[in-house]
């Protein structure tokens, strides 16, 4: 199965 | 106080609703360079980053910053009252509550003027590191948005694959697999039918495709769109505009 990943996990919010 | 004018009211109408499906309420901060976005989408899949460059505009005046906290979809609600050809001008003033949208036909004898509520959105702003990208590919935006929705039949994950061979984009589901594989080319004829392939080092990644839809939405804007990709990264995905650019930045999904 895959996993969908979030943005949040690459970028940090400023 | 800001003051910007398009000599057709269509560059902002395709813009706004390329991207409204997206978005929700989001700050459109304008300066002396342009006008600038930058919004997540609820799931925090995919950032969508939208710059209008000033000389864009026939006439553009920002002389302090201004923050236009709006809901895109509202936006998109009275552009869509203005004719494609009309002259469009964007006008508040500064810590205004209202954004002033004036349509005026060509001949100059109808004007319409709308005032959008302006609402004070405390968004979150994401830092996008300068990345290095391991693949980089230069294609038609008509011929990525097809290629996609044909694969979009099969599943809701697209993988793509890029190395020296080309770019391959592939699907499977229950009803089976497919896949589309594009040799790196030249039309000289027309370029935008070209595919051009920088590579680093191969690179694959998968995307849902329900997401890449809205973002190929966007197709309408450019007759070319860059694919940026490195391994377990966010793609950046970018619609070039005559002074500016509509750039996607989305989450890949990985094997669990």
């Amino acid at each position: 199965a895959t996993k969908q990943l979030s943005l949040d996990s690459f970028y940090k919010s400023t | 106080m800001l003051e910007a004018k398009l000599d057709a009211a269509s560059q902002l109408k395709k813009i706004v609703e390329a991207i409204r499906d997206m978005l929700g309420e989001c700050n459109i901060e304008c300066n002396e360079t342009g006008l600038a976005l930058q919004s997540l989408d609820k799931s925090h899949i995919v950032l969508v980053s939208l710059l209008l460059g000033s000389d864009g505009f026939s006439e553009y005046r920002c002389d302090r910053g201004v923050t236009l906290g709006l809901n895109i979809n509202s936006l998109a609600t009275v552009l869509r009252c203005a004719n494609n050809d009309d002259i469009l001008t964007l006008r508040s003033e500064d810590r205004a509550n209202e954004l002033i949208l004036t349509f005026e036909d060509s001949k100059a004898d109808r004007i319409s003027e709308f005032n959008l509520r302006l609402m004070d959105i405390d968004q979150e702003y994401l830092a996008i590191p300068e990345t290095e990208y391991a693949a980089t590919v230069v294609m038609s935006a008509a011929v990525l948005q097809r290629t996609l929705r044909d694969l979009s039949a099969l599943s809701e994950a697209v993988t793509i694959e890029i190395d020296k061979e080309g770019i391959r984009f592939s699907a499977e589901g229950d009803l089976g697999k497919g896949s589309t594989h594009f040799k790196p080319c030249v039309d000289m004829e027309n370029a935008e039918n070209s595919i051009n392939i920088t590579l680093s080092e191969p690179v694959s990644l998968s995307f849902n495709l329900q997401y890449f839809s809205n973002i190929t939405k966007a197709s309408s804007l450019s007759s070319t769109v860059t694919l940026q990709m490195t391994a377990g990264m966010p793609a950046q995905i970018e619609y070039k505009l005559p002074s500016g650019h509509v750039r996607y930045y989305f989450a890949p999904k990985i094997e669990d």
